[in-house]
């Protein structure tokens, strides 16, 4: 999955989200065309208890727009499967509330909770949270998949700040 | 005296000019100085290369949507492995009225399926690999619909600097050359058809240093671009993919193509404070980031919750918080197929309420607690 932020001179902003679900898809190559096909049908998966033609799978792909009552822009969204929700949550209130620039709301660790419960802590947390969470009763487990991926973009007082995410070696542009 | 007014005037009106100018120059100045990056329009995309080719783009007079369309299709060769024009997407677009659309088009099912599909499932964490899981793919006809409404450049110019990319070949991307070292992963493509394109003259997965090649997805690219998306969803290359499919023991057919439709709607807005967040409905995940955004907004945080204790409290509140998510992950699904539950309670202040309530600040509990007693396989996209 990968996920794109844009805003334009007009003021035009777009948020997309585009996946072929897991990585390269369902490894089905078509040679004729030079296309390589999804294989999102398995985002049905524990999900559903039956599937109909024309039917979407779930899914976590969160392209959103948040706009303040001052007249700020934020664009963002991510990519990670199951970890979008976290990762993308996480980033809007590091920068919201937690008073941090873009770059380093998107750039924090996450904490990922699983499908069981299980409390997965992105390396760069401090052993006083990893403890304090343990002793709160989480199950906190070694983890070492994380691919979540949050770029995006904020528009305030005629300022622009993009942001690629460096854990996808992602780099922004504009002018 | 008389005669001297005239230079006093024009004195005047230069010294006036000469103070505006400078003035707007220092506010200029001053607006670029304090501006961490840019000031007029940005591309956040997934690799320089693909920001690059947004912005310039834009440079060209292209709208914020020709922009994530070029830096989309861009995106599909220098990481081939998360998306392309064989998969579908879900784009949020804010007009310079305020209004805001959501796009989706998202992979359908297939008229045709496997019977007993789910009972293929993995019941561990691995790749779901196999033409039992294409859907319908949707990203072509995406993009022309957005094209249609939000376009400035031509539809050819889009695709020009990707087919370029694809068929000239690029330096392997470094993060997919990480990717294809993992085991799991580099086993994956050298053992499908994938190696056709991924694999060097050996066999082997390609690494650093090599040239990564498109030649036949550049063919197809050219073609859409002159012939707009009804080339691949009603023309040969449709014929093409379809048999392509059908040889790797896929479903798929033309009518699944011909008939694919995108879906136009409505944003959900929910408040987050004096913040509003707009979100694309189900089957899309905003619902989920909504509920837990919500929930997070009951609490006391502000920029000192990054401090000492008060640190654990904030992540032991957003864990309890993902964990009444996982709950309700089954809500999420497609809204045209009535039969599933709606999401609409995700978002509705007196559900939110009655799960603070449930959120303890000093313990956590056993999984049924949130619901959470079938709970989905984790994905990872």
């Amino acid at each position: 999955t990968t996920h794109v932020s844009v805003v334009d001179e007009d003021g035009l902003a777009v948020s997309a989200t585009s996946t072929i679900n897991q990585i390269f898809g369902g490894a089905v190559y078509s040679p004729r065309t030079g296309v390589i096909m999804n294989n999102e049908l398995s985002d049905f998966c524990k999900r559903a208890d039956a599937i109909s033609a024309g039917e979407q799978p779930p899914s976590s792909m969160a392209p959103v727009i948040l706009e303040s009552e001052s007249g700020g822009l934020l664009v963002i969204g991510g990519s990670g499967g199951s970890m979008i929700t976290s990762a993308v949550a996480l980033a809007i209130m590091n920068r919201l509330w937690l008073k941090m620039s873009l770059k380093d709301a998107i750039a924090a660790p996450i904490v990922y909770v699983d499908s069981e419960n299980n409390v997965k802590l992105e390396r760069g947390f401090d052993q006083s949270v990893v403890d304090g969470l343990k002793a709160l009763g989480h199950k906190v487990r070694d983890w070492k998949y994380f691919f979540n991926v949050v770029n995006g973009l904020e528009k305030e007082d005629g300022c622009i700040e993009a942001v690629s995410d460096k854990r996808k070696m992602g780099q922004a542009a504009g002018y | 005296m008389a005669n001297s007014k005239p230079w006093l005037v024009c004195c005047c009106v230069l010294g006036a000019l000469t103070c505006l100018a400078l003035i707007y120059l220092c506010v200029s100045l001053l607006v670029v100085g304090r501006c961490a990056s840019f000031t007029r329009a940005a591309v956040a995309a997934d690799s320089r290369l693909c920001s690059d080719i947004g912005r310039s783009i834009l440079l060209q007079g292209g709208s914020a949507v020709d922009g994530a369309i070029a830096a989309l299709l861009c995106t599909s060769v220098v990481n081939p492995q998360s998306m392309g024009i064989g998969g579908g997407s879900i784009v949020t677009v804010r007009d310079k009225t305020g209004h805001i659309k959501v796009y989706n088009f998202r992979e359908t099912v297939p008229q045709r399926f496997k019977v007993d599909l789910l009972s293929d499932c993995p019941s561990t964490f691995t790749l779901s690999t196999g033409s039992q899981w294409i859907g319908v793919p949707g990203e072509l006809r995406g993009y022309e619909a957005l094209h249609r409404r939000y376009g400035k450049l031509s539809w050819a110019k889009l695709f020009e600097p990707t087919i370029k990319l694809a068929r000239d070949g690029i330096k392997m991307p470094p993060f997919l050359t990480e990717l294809l070292k993992e085991p799991l992963i580099k086993t994956q493509v050298e053992h499908s058809s994938l190696c056709k394109l991924l694999c060097n003259a050996n066999k082997t997965a390609l690494g650093k240093g090599d040239t990564l090649k498109f030649s036949q997805l550049a063919e197809t690219l050219e073609i859409v671009a002159q012939k707009g998306a009804d080339a691949f969803y009603t023309g040969k290359i449709g014929q093409d993919l379809i048999k392509d499919i059908k040889e790797a023991g896929g479903t798929l057919e033309m009518d699944d193509l011909r008939s694919f439709r995108v879906r136009e709607e409505n944003a959900w807005k929910v408040s987050l404070g004096n913040t509003h967040m707009y979100i694309p409905p189900p089957p899309a995940g905003g619902a989920l980031l909504a509920f837990i955004l919500k929930l997070m907004k009951e609490f006391p945080i502000n920029a000192t919750s990054m401090e000492g204790q008060q640190k654990t409290q904030m992540y032991h509140y957003f864990i309890e918080a993902a964990k009444f998510a996982n709950g309700q992950r089954r809500s999420i699904s497609d809204p045209h197929f009535s039969t599933k539950k709606s999401a609409a309670h995700l978002i509705d202040p007196s559900f939110i309420d009655r799960i603070r309530r449930k959120i303890s600040m000093n313990c956590t509990h056993e999984n049924d607690y949130y619901s959470n007693v079938a709970p989905p396989l984790d994905r990872f996209g």
